[in-house]
């Protein structure tokens, strides 16, 4: 052990351990999950190569393979609480991206929160024995967060009970779905809805994209990795065009709205509801945020308190660069970042299964606020996270440039989140929308709750005035 | 100026209320920049699309503010002592470091003074000597395992630079003691000049 951090551990005012307790959610969470990383650091499949060496290829098929070794050995330790599911990858996985993540993250999800009984009883055995790999299409060439805007058609034929459905741009191909390129065999397609003439808006799909047997493209699915991007080598984000794609009525997603063999159209109780795994990503992203800043500030501060440097006062020797008042003002302010970003995280996951399952019985009336709220989260904690990881990287001077300080592969893994699930800028004026709303309805006198609820303080509000 | 009397730096309940003006005010100068624009006879969509700076300030104000109230409020919960010092120095530190980098909100808002900003920055130098001992012991709570971090300079031994020149070692590049690329390449650059 290094003398200077074994200095500082016996320095500290507090117990480590009930700390860890209270970030974990209590001495039980904290015990199961060690003993889930245990399972990981003892499984002698866990020792791989450092991909940091690797070619993208090469990335590519490493996180195929440890994806295909998780799902052998959750099943094998019986490993199904999603939380100790997420404790199990995350170690498994470490700063780098799950090749079949997306599978896990929306496919899944999304089927079940969005089949009807007959339809889930079809395709989430399917789905959790990985017969079927998904991967949630949304985003298009031309078109990202604006999903009124995005081309893709499913248009009904009622002769042979089927949609058709067509990629009728160039704008409109599928692009950057994680997985879609080589290791999915189904999407779940997002695609503008006609029947009896008529366009209803965007609708969820369940569309097969490579044979279950060959795994070749199917008739009408032109699909492909999209290259090289910042970060993400492991995963083979995808395009995907569609030509004349016929599939069977019963593969819309009908929890919510449902066409009838006769092509009748019954629409959703709410639109959001189509999009409702966005929101889903949204809330998880929050708690991602406060998990890759712990990480960057876990490495800038053991370092700074390791890395000797320069001089304070002559003649006494190079400090230790943490007692310098520069470095202490770039990394406390980041470290508590970090730990308030840990707890909003908890927050938002409470919040999400508290409102999902309001939602489940028929209670919509918090929909709007969660929306609003994981939406402006998502961008808050995103931008402020990626600025303090490339502050973390600086802060450790010439050696945060290399890739063994595992800071360059943090900042290029989470950066990301700032564009996906929802460009930064576009989630803030979502919230603003929902805030100007709310603002408007105090004015006219109505009581808000919630966490907007501050906005019914008159002393702000502004007086009408004729337009 | 009479809110900004109200604000007590060293106090997070009270820097919690700070935010919460403020995200008011800056959700009431939005709906204002619209209705301003309104009133220029432009379209809804135009005085939404004109107005889109004042509206993204809103929002991040207005999650700031939640932010900064979960974490208070999560200390508030905890009942050992010394982690409850160590958190609530943390959360304050959080709450000032927001005041001074967005210091012009607060001021055009009234929640704040000029002197009271300088007392906010003098607060926060002191926050962070009194975090200083405990730096190392508060990303050591978030027991990430040396298997998970996955970084050299984050060892939880502290031992860096062995471990650095060992990593260095095993590049690819190092396999060889030549690499070919000399032999195609340079070599006959240095006999042609």
């Amino acid at each position: 052990m290094n003398p200077d951090i074994s200095k500082e551990r016996e320095n500290a005012t507090f117990n480590v351990e009930k700390l860890t307790y209270i970030l974990d959610g209590g001495i039980e969470k904290t015990k199961r999950r060690r003993e889930i990383q245990s399972l990981v650091i003892s499984d002698p499949d866990f020792q791989s190569e450092d991909l940091n060496f690797l070619t993208r290829s090469e990335r590519y098929e490493a996180a195929v393979r440890k994806s295909a070794q998780m799902i052998v050995k959750l099943r094998k330790y019986g490993i199904s609480d999603p939380e100790e599911i997420y404790c199990y990858k995350r170690l498994y996985k470490g700063n780098s991206h799950e090749a079949m993540g997306l599978h896990f993250v929306m496919f899944l999800p999304t089927l079940y929160s969005q089949c009807n009984e007959e339809q889930l009883k079809k395709w989430a055995p399917l789905a959790e024995s990985t017969q079927a790999v998904g991967t949630y299409a949304q985003t298009e060439l031309g078109h990202g967060t604006h999903l009124r805007g995005l081309e893709t058609t499913a248009t009904y034929d009622p002769a042979t009970q089927e949609f058709v459905l067509n990629s009728p741009t160039v704008s409109s191909i599928k692009w950057w779905p994680g997985g879609l390129g080589k290791t999915s065999n189904h999407a779940i397609v997002l695609a503008q809805l006609y029947t009896q003439g008529k366009c209803h808006g965007l609708h969820a799909f369940i569309v097969p994209l490579r044979s279950m047997n060959t795994h070749m493209p199917l008739p009408g699915v032109v699909v492909g990795d999209i290259g090289p991007k910042f970060g993400f080598d492991e995963v083979d984000n995808g395009y995907l065009k569609l030509e004349n794609v016929r599939i069977p009525r019963n593969n819309m997603l009908m929890k919510y709205a449902k066409v009838d063999a006769d092509g009748t159209y019954t629409k959703p109780p709410r639109d959001k509801l189509t999009y409702g795994t966005m929101v889903f990503i949204r809330s998880m992203i929050v708690g991602e945020a406060g998990l890759a800043l712990s990480k960057a500030c876990t490495i800038a501060i053991r370092y700074s308190a390791v890395r000797r440097q320069s001089e304070i006062r002559p003649g006494e020797g190079e400090p230790q660069i943490l007692d310098y008042q520069t470095q202490q003002y770039k990394l406390f302010p980041l470290l508590a970042t970090a730990y308030a970003y840990n707890f909003v995280g908890q927050y938002m996951n409470q919040v999400y299964h508290r409102i999902t399952g309001d939602m489940s019985q028929g209670d919509f009336s918090e929909l709007p606020e969660l929306h609003a709220l994981s939406a402006g989260l998502k961008a808050f904690t995103t931008w402020t996270a990626s600025s303090g990881i490339e502050v973390c990287r600086m802060a450790c001077g010439g050696h945060g440039y290399s890739s063994c300080s595992a800071l360059p592969d943090i900042y290029v893994t989470f950066v990301p989140t700032c564009t996906y699930e929802g460009e930064n800028t576009v989630m803030m004026l979502q919230t603003a929308r929902f805030l100007i709303k709310s603002y408007r309805q105090a004015s006219a006198g109505h009581r808000l709750s919630g966490i907007v609820s501050y906005l019914n303080e008159s002393e702000f509000r502004l007086q009408p005035q004729t337009v | 100026s009479s809110r900004a009397t109200l604000v007590n730096g060293n106090n997070l309940q009270s820097l919690v209320e700070a935010y919460k003006l403020r995200a008011a005010w800056l959700v009431e100068q939005a709906a204002k920049s619209i209705q301003q624009e309104l009133q220029r006879s432009v379209s809804q969509e135009d005085a939404w699309n004109n107005s889109s700076i004042d509206l993204v300030r809103a929002s991040d104000a207005h999650c700031h503010y939640v932010v900064v109230k979960l974490f208070a409020a999560k200390v508030g919960e905890i009942e050992d002592p010394a982690v409850h010092s160590v958190l609530s120095t943390l959360a304050l530190l959080y709450a000032l470091q927001g005041i001074t980098q967005h210091s012009g909100d607060f001021l055009q808002a009234g929640l704040l003074s000029a002197p009271q900003l300088s007392q906010a920055s003098q607060t926060l130098k002191q926050l962070l000597v009194q975090l200083r001992p405990d730096a190392v012991a508060l990303v050591d709570a978030f027991d990430f395992r040396d298997e998970m971090l996955n970084s050299v300079l984050g060892r939880y031994d502290g031992n860096v630079y062995e471990h650095m020149f060992e990593w260095a070692r095993r590049s690819p590049l190092n396999k060889t003691e030549v690499h070919e690329s000399y032999h195609k390449y340079l070599k006959p650059l240095q006999a042609k000049l």
